[in-house]
This record gives C-alpha cells, structure tokens and sequence, in this order.
C-alpha cells in the first residue's frame, strides 16, 4: 500500500482544511519556525489512534482542536483524514482505497471512521496490524527524539526491537 | 518467539553494522543483548566506534555523531521490517553538511521500497526531495499550505 | 534572604517580559511563582504566547519558539547577573534564520558586558563574531585548532 | 575581570596542546561533526570543578584523559589551564592575572592549582564566588540543554534561579 494524501481541518494551528498529496520518494515539508510543520506530524500521529495529549505535547486531548489566533475564534471541531492507496491488498480490505478520519468535538465527543463508516480504534488497528503503519512506529520520528534510541536505557530500547521483531 | 525475536535482532544487527560503517565512512558498531540468557526480557545495548576513534561509551560521542548513530539503528531496523512510510522530522538538526549528504544518500537508497515525509530547515536535506510543501502563517496563528520553489526540488 | 530572592525574582521578571518581545517581535510572556506563599520553596512556572496566538500550554510551541523562549529566559537571568562571560554550545540549532537573526542581535547587544563563546553549525550565527576558530580532525581522533576564513569576520 | 585565555592538553581528544585566545565581543567555535568543539565546552567545566563525570558526558572521571586513536597512544594526564585578567580586582587577589589549573593522571590522582600552586578546590570556588564564574552557572549552555529550562519541572527551575538570586 501506499500513502495517498492527509487532510487536516480545525487541528491544532489547520484552522482551515489543508490537502498534503504524498507521491512516491521524499516528500519535504519546510517553512519558519512555529508554522505548523510538526504539527502535521501530530496530525498522522492522531488520526492513527495516538491517545497520549503529552506525546502530542499538550496537555488534554482538547488541545488538539485550534484555539483560535488574534485573527479567528476557536475550532469546535478537530477532524484529520488519512487516505490509502490499497491497489495491491496489503491492507486486508477489498477497498482499493482506504481512508481513516478522527474527530473530536469541543464536547469531549470523538470518533473514528474508516472509509467514511462509524468504526472503532480497535478496528482500524487491526486493519493496520503488521503493516509497519501505527502510532507505535518506529517509522515516526518526532523533533527533537533521534537522539532518543541512544539515550534511553537498554531496556526502554528493547520496545522499539519488539515491535520490529 | 523466543526464536522469533532473536533471527529479527539478528537481522537488525546485521544491517546496522553495515549501515553505521556507510553512514560513518568506516568504524564499526554493534548492537548487544545485556542478557543473553533472558533473550525475551534483555535489554539492548548499543557500540559505537567513530573511524580513526577508540571504542568508548557512547555518551562520549559528539551530537551529530550520537544522531548519525541513532539514525543508522532505525534505518537498520527499516530494513529489517520495512513500513510503507516513514517521518522523520528535522533528524539532521545536528549534522554537519557531510553527514546531511551521507544521510541524504541513505534515504534515497530506500525511496524504492519506502515514502519518505522529512521535515526540516536544511537546504542540503531539501536539494533531495522530489517534491517540496511550505507550511506558513500569513494569517497569525492560522497554517496554510505554500508553494516552495528551490533549485532542483519539483514544487507543490 | 526571602526578600532578596524576591527581589531579583521580580528583575529578572521584569526582563524577561522585554526580552520575550523583542526576540518575537510582540506577544507577551511572564514567569510567576507557583506558590506565592512558600516564596523560598515555590516552583516557577513560564506562561508564554507568541504574537498573533491564543495563550496556551508551552508544552504546544515549536522547537523554535521553545529555543527562543529559552533564550529569552536565560538572558534575562544574565542581565540580572551578569557574569563575565557565557558558553553557547549550538543553541540556535533549532532557529529559523529570521530567528537565528534576532538570537544574534541580542548577543551583540550584550558585548558591552560579557564575552561570548558561542559554538555553532550556523553561517549566520558566524557572521557576527569577533573572531572564529576552528576545530577539526586532520590526523583521525586527534583535535587541533585551525584558522577560518569567512565572511566579515575577523579570523584566528 | 576577563576571560583570556584555556589551555587543553591531554583532555579528551585534545591529544596535543591547543590554546585558546579570548578577546572582548563574540569568539565563534565552529567545524565538523564530532572535532571537539563541545569537548572546549567541557574542558571549561572541568577546570572549573565539575565533578560529575555523567556531566561531561563521561561514565567516570578518568574518561577525560585522551584514550588513544588510530594514530596516537593514550595519554597518562589530562591537564586544563584558564587564564583571567584581574587588572580590576573583581577577584579577590593581589594578582593582576589569575590562573585555575586542573590536572587528572590515569592512576586517579587530582589536583588543582592555583597560579601554579597547589590548591583546594574549596579555595578555588571561594576566589570566584558571586562572580558568575563556576560550574552550575546559569552561564554555560551544553549542546542539547538549552530547552531544559522549559522542560524542566518548575521545582528544578527554581535552582537557577536561586543561584541568579
Ligand atoms: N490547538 C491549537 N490551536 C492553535 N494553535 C496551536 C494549537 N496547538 C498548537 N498550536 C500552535 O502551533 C505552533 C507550533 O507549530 P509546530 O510545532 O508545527 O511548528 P513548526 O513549524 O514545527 O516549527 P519549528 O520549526 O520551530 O519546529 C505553536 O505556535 C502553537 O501555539
Ligand atoms: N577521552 C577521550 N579520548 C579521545 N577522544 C575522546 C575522549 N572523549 C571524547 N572523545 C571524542 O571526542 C569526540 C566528540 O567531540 P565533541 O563532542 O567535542 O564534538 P563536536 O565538535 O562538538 O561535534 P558536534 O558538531 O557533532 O557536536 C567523540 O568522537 C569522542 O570519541
Ligand atoms: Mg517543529
Ligand atoms: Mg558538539
């Protein structure tokens, strides 16, 4: 499978829906400091199930949702979509395309949808199980972390050899 | 699992070994089970040794050294199991213009089996991109999307 | 004692509430003591808002706005004691260059009353130096000193 | 008074002698990875009375002798010497210039002098009190630290201030 596209709207500085199209090779995301680049990491991170608010450096979920600048109000709503391309059925699915959004409401209320359809984490992870894909990944990187496999202890290490093995 | 574990930690070792001696331009490096006998419970240490150096602990190691490190482990364990993308985001901060281009020369080995999302400031990482996105604020506080133009790099 | 922490508390505070202005060009900032009634034992907490933005958690800023944020602080902390001089290993590292521009002007304001060794991978940073040396490896694992030429700074 | 002059001699990879002059204004330290420049860093630190190894990036304190390359034996003693100019008698001396000296054989041995005589680290630390001078200063910033002060708990936080106080 391959990564097709992200959508982020209402979260955290994406006050307004924003498209990332992914082709293949290096994609690079650069701009000023305090722009949003590593927000779009958080981003990936959300949609794919991320339940820490600390790993997405806030404090409470409902950080998530834009809070408004000195130009608009606040969100009421944070929603990320992440699209798929599934054409060789490595997703065990018969879409070709799979997409999986997260939203939360300024209520508290969230939810996960696949492929526009009410589903539950545990779904989506299974879906995912065993594709590299996840928020546990080693394939995700956050500023500031590279250093992080050689400065944890031996055995905090030891997680990221599990999932790999 | 036992067995299962220890062919994956193998294979991992293997890679990073090789993968630490392309990164670095020579030296040798090692990853080690604490505790052989409690392979499902062992914790993992890590050797390095810098060309030219002395083997010493790793907290020795200069910070560009220590990402450059860090950094062959995980394409090493990419390699092992690879995923359909990775991100990485300003992992070259601490690398000097030589090590951002062995660095560079090792994700664009992988584009083949991998897409990769790199986030950075570095014009050396953004010369190997095929397509470049801005993020800005025009409006305070409010993310958009921009165009970059840039030497070779395809824009977005 | 306890009014002699209050004191330079408050100065620094002062500073800093300036100094966080001036690196961001506007917003406001403030330190504030978790305990205002255990003033000897108190904790002190950093509130922060870059211009343009909603007052938030600083945990939420970027790596740049956390540096200079920092920077900001520890500045303030030296211009309520000055000392005769400061150690900077790579920390604009994480800066912009309109970022790493406003670090630099702030160092060259304060030359005045301090020395400063600044360590840096950055060009901009290099450009406003006294002097620059260089240190490198010319046999392997052996540090010497080298003269640097660049730019408008004067060499050593 | 004013910084003028390190001298690193058999510490870490500073196999040979090497001078470093300070004038007025900013001195840049600059080059490749992994050449040195945080061990200058270091040096300043030890000389002037660290005593945690782990806080020079070391696992024990005998780490600080240059332990051989591929073109050069270990060395048996590391030796650091700072020079201050003392013309305005903000330390309190007679001396005019102001010379701390920290040496580390490999068999453990320590000692410190000062202008050339053996002395006491205590006594090296009263020299400099209030100064703004000396190993927890707020003034020396490592490589990787300078968001420490807001990661850091508000309780640890407190330490810097304390000492700025
Ligand atoms: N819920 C939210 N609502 C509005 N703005 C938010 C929200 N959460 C975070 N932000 C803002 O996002 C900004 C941080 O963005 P981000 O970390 O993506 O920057 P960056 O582009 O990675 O910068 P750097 O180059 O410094 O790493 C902060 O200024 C923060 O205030
Ligand atoms: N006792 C020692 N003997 C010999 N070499 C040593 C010793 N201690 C440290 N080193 C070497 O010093 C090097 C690190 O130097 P340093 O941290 O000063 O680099 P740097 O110039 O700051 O690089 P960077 O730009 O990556 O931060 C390491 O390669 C390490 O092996
Ligand atoms: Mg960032
Ligand atoms: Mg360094």
């Amino acid at each position: 499978m391959f990564l097709k596209r992200i959508t982020i709207a209402g979260f955290k500085s994406f006050c307004d829906r924003v498209d990332f199209e992914f082709g293949p090779g290096v994609t690079g995301i650069v701009g000023p400091n305090g722009c949003g680049k590593s927000n779009v990491v958080d981003a990936f991170k959300w949609v794919l199930g991320e339940q820490s608010a600390r790993s997405l450096r806030g404090r409470q979920m409902i950080d998530m949702i834009f809070n408004g600048s000195s130009s608009r109000r606040a969100s009421s709503i944070a929603q990320v979509d992440i699209v798929f391309d599934n054409q060789d059925r490595s997703l065990p699915t018969d879409f070709e395309e799979v997409t999986v959004s997260r939203k939360l409401y300024r209520s508290g209320e969230s939810e996960y949808l696949l492929n526009q359809q009410a589903a539950r984490l545990k779904d989506i992870r299974e879906l995912f199980m065993d594709t590299g894909v996840g928020v546990d990944s080693y394939s995700v990187i956050e500023q500031g972390r590279v250093d992080g496999l050689l400065q944890s202890n031996p055995v905090e290490r030891r997680i990221i050899f599990d999932e790999a093995a | 699992s036992r067995d299962r574990f220890k062919i994956a930690f193998e294979q991992i070792r293997d890679h990073f070994r090789s993968m630490f001696r392309k990164l670095f331009g020579g030296g040798r490096a090692d990853i080690v089970l604490e505790n052989p006998d409690e392979i499902l419970e062992s914790g993992i240490e890590i050797v390095a040794q810098p060309p030219g150096k002395e083997l010493q602990v790793i907290s020795l190691m200069s910070g560009g050294e220590k990402s450059l490190t860090a950094i062959a482990l995980l394409m090493s364990i990419f390699q092992s199991k690879p995923a359909p993308f990775a991100i990485m985001d300003e992992v070259d901060a601490a690398l000097d213009e030589a090590n951002n281009d062995r660095f560079n020369r090792i994700i664009r080995e992988f584009v083949t089996q991998s897409q990769f999302i790199v986030i950075t400031h570095s014009k050396w990482t953004m010369n190997i991109a095929d397509r470049l996105y801005g993020v800005t604020m025009q409006e305070p506080g409010v993310s958009t999307r921009v165009s970059v133009k840039l030497g070779g790099a395809n824009v977005a």
